[in-house]
């Protein structure tokens, strides 16, 4: 047989590298491509939300920075004219967080925060992140301000309602936010 | 030199007081801003030549670089970057309306020059600055610069392809192995989604492919010195594993792309990079459905798209050098001798201008595809298509027969390797070299040929996926088709570990 | 064993690997202009 690095043998010893040190051969048994954060399956083009070679999954809407028409653009000069907010209650939850995350020292935020709060949401002071109880899970432990079962917080990272078991101290749950005068 | 006196001061002062319109009131009426702001530069004599108008760009992109020595990039880029993106805007402003609207030449005059001064000030502070090379203020540059200049708008739109020209040049200018301090940062520049729509979606395609192709290749050739090693470096795993994303991306959304340059790749990338070229090398064309390889029976040769002229932008018969090796080439390809010539093909392979390699790869490459492709024009000349018995007895089958035999296991091993390079989609290439492979295995005079065939083609099927097509069905064929008499040699059996692969693969097959 | 030109590329790489660009450096920055700025409660996000 071909006794150097290129016949079988030489492959072999990849081959045993391999299992002994995976690093070592990281080139010439390859990585699971399918894991570097791309949908390949997706019937998208990925270029357009492609997050770069170093991030390990696509841009996100927020991140993405669309060319508008500029009448979208709050024009400083003219963002008082602008109607007035619409009714907060037509909104979805989702909404109501991106209202609430995205217009920081506004009225807009607090005008969120509010119909979060009619809706059953509570901010917690602490952990900064919203909450509510399971809609029809009446299983709670209550044991003084101390309430423990599952609840639902919204995740802001990853953008979606996850249900988790945790104990909380309803004193650290904000208060009704003060309606926005506006 | 002999630069105006308080010349700095004002060009410092005109910047700082453009970026103040451009935070304030540049929303409210941007031209008028604009206008204002170029009567002042007018005013201070910025506008009344060249000269000086390089000189207030080269102080003004100096400013934007001091901006980030003196920050601390990885705390205050917001605080950077409201410095540097005014100062885009103005230039993005000046070229769009530099000249009349319809006089291009003005305004990429100006663009080359301001990317011209980027360049040769970011080259003196990596020399400056060597490790502590700050890339930030560059990279913030160069791309928004381009997000500006690749707005919608009917001007710009106008000047486009230009502009891609533009910025090709300078990323070709400032690839890795001359900026290696801005690799990372020109990686994300050049695979940009707003670039990668630019110049390989809108742009007319030979023109974006063509530049496109250039910069992958400047990639591929920085990083081949560090991949050649087992062990990789942390930093360059990160570029490899970067290299990767953005070639998936390619290969989901240009796989054409990938299909046509696929050749000049290859000669770059290190041949240990197996699963590397076999994402490039599996690139089909989308309107194509491949067969399944494993298909009981498949006719390869009654498939529809199999004879069908793969496109390849390398000009690869020129790279058969030196010119009396290509004539010589050519004359026995086309009387068949002198009988001599074959056994003075080695010497020109061995003559290799990379350090660290016995062999010229490009040229080997070059050489085993363009005897393919003479075999196939001459055998289309015939009105046929190559089967396993047109292609033998002839010039072109003497040559690839005579590479098998006459070089040594490193040479053959490339050799081998160029000759897979081409089992990739169902066209006249995969399946010509398919067959040739096969023949060289049949006809092989030392069972060495026959391993070392078999070593090329199992190192790149036991890679994670994607595997090219044509390196699935030719393998299949070799150890399906009981002629080859493949599972009676010993290789096939030198260790359980490669006994189990062959099994393993052969189930599949059946 | 690396050519000495790539040694230094190495070198320089190695350094760039410890201040990697981040996506939202090509992103523009998009200053929040607000509509009716007020002082929202401090354990509210603030930016």
């Amino acid at each position: 047989m071909v006794n150097n690095q290129f016949g079988m043998i030489g492959l072999l010893t990849f081959i045993r590298a391999a299992e002994s040190d995976p690093n070592l051969v990281s080139l010439a048994m390859g990585q699971d491509l399918t894991a570097l954060g791309l949908n390949l399956n997706s019937m998208e083009n990925l270029y357009q939300s492609f997050g770069g070679p170093f991030s390990d999954g696509p841009a996100r809407p927020q991140d993405i920075d669309y060319p508008v028409p500029s009448e979208y653009l709050i024009n400083v000069s003219i963002r008082d004219k602008l109607a007035p907010l619409s009714k907060m209650k037509h909104y979805k939850d989702d909404l109501l967080f991106f209202l609430f995350y995205t217009n920081c020292g506004d009225v807009m935020q607090l005008a969120a925060a509010n119909e979060l709060y009619q809706r059953d949401w509570r901010y917690h002071i602490e952990e900064k992140v919203w909450i509510m109880r399971v809609p029809g899970n009446t299983h709670y432990d209550k044991n003084g301000s101390i309430e423990r079962g599952t609840y639902y917080y919204f995740d802001a990272q990853n953008w979606r309602r996850v249900p988790k078991e945790f104990q909380l101290d309803g004193q650290k749950l904000d208060t009704k936010p003060p309606i926005a005068i506006t | 030199i002999d630069e105006p006196p308080g010349f700095l001061e004002r060009s410092e002062y005109l910047l700082k007081d453009w970026i103040t319109i451009f935070h304030t009131h540049a929303t409210r009426d941007p031209i008028k801003s604009f206008s204002n702001f170029v009567n002042k530069m007018n005013i201070y004599g910025i506008l009344k030549g060249d000269e000086a108008l390089t000189r207030f760009f080269r102080h003004a992109t100096q400013m934007c670089i001091d901006v980030t020595y003196r920050n601390d990039p990885t705390i205050n880029n917001t605080k950077i970057f409201k410095y540097i993106d005014p100062y885009v805007r103005l230039i993005a402003l000046l070229v769009k309306h530099s000249g009349e609207t319809s006089n291009s030449t003005t305004k990429l005059n100006l663009l080359n020059k301001i990317l011209g001064i980027v360049i040769g000030i970011l080259l003196k502070d990596q020399e400056v600055h060597k490790q502590n090379f700050q890339q930030l203020a560059y990279h913030r540059i160069f791309i928004m610069l381009f997000l500006e200049l690749s707005s919608s708008d009917p001007v710009l739109e106008n000047i486009m392809t230009n502009v891609l020209t533009a910025f090709c040049h300078a990323y070709h200018i400032l690839r890795p192995s001359i900026a290696p301090g801005f690799c990372y940062s020109w990686l994300e520049l050049i695979s940009h989604r707003v670039f990668l729509q630019r110049i390989l979606a809108t742009a007319p395609q030979a023109k974006g492919w063509s530049m496109y192709s250039q910069l992958l290749v400047d990639l591929f050739k920085y990083l081949a010195p560090f991949l050649r090693n087992a062990e990789l470096a942390k930093s360059v795993t990160l570029l490899y594993k970067g290299t990767l994303r953005v070639l998936l991306v390619l290969l989901h959304d240009f796989p054409e792309f990938l299909c046509d340059y696929h050749f000049g790749f290859c000669d770059v990338i290190p041949p240990n990079c197996i699963q590397m070229r076999n994402l490039i090398l599996s690139a089909y064309p989308r309107n194509m459905r491949l067969p399944d390889p494993f298909t009981p029976n498949l006719k390869v040769d009654m498939l529809s798209d199999i004879n069908t002229q793969p496109r390849i932008h390398s000009n690869y018969a020129a790279a058969i050098q030196p010119p009396n090796f290509k004539k010589d080439l050519d004359l026995y390809l086309k009387q068949r001798s002198p009988v001599t010539f074959l056994s003075e093909i080695r010497g020109h392979l061995q003559i290799s201008n990379e350090p660290g390699s016995r062999y010229n790869v490009p040229l080997m490459n070059a050489l085993v595809l363009y005897v393919g492709t003479q075999a196939i024009n001459q055998i289309r000349a015939k009105n046929q298509n190559p089967t396993m018995t047109n292609i033998i007895h002839n010039a072109h089958m003497d040559i690839l027969q005579n590479l098998a035999v006459d070089l040594d296991n490193e040479g053959r091993y490339l050799f081998l390797n160029a000759i897979a390079n081409q089992l990739r989609y169902p066209n006249i290439h995969t399946h010509y070299f398919s067959c040739a492979l096969l023949y060289l295995f049949d006809e092989a005079n030392t069972e060495a040929i026959q391993e070392q065939i078999t070593r090329v083609l199992l190192e790149r099927l036991i890679v994670n996926r994607p595997h090219p097509w044509g390196l699935l069905i030719t393998f299949i064929e070799l150890i399906k088709n009981p002629s080859y008499k493949f599972w009676d040699h010993d290789f096939v059996h030198c260790a359980p570990e490669i006994e189990k692969l062959f099994e393993s693969v052969a189930r599949s097959c059946m | 064993p690396l050519q000495k030109d790539h040694q230094v590329q190495f070198q320089m790489m190695e350094a760039a690997y410890y201040h990697l660009p981040s996506p939202s450096d090509s992103e523009r920055l998009r200053p929040y202009l607000q509509r009716q700025a007020i002082a929202t409660p401090p354990h509210f996000p603030q930016t």
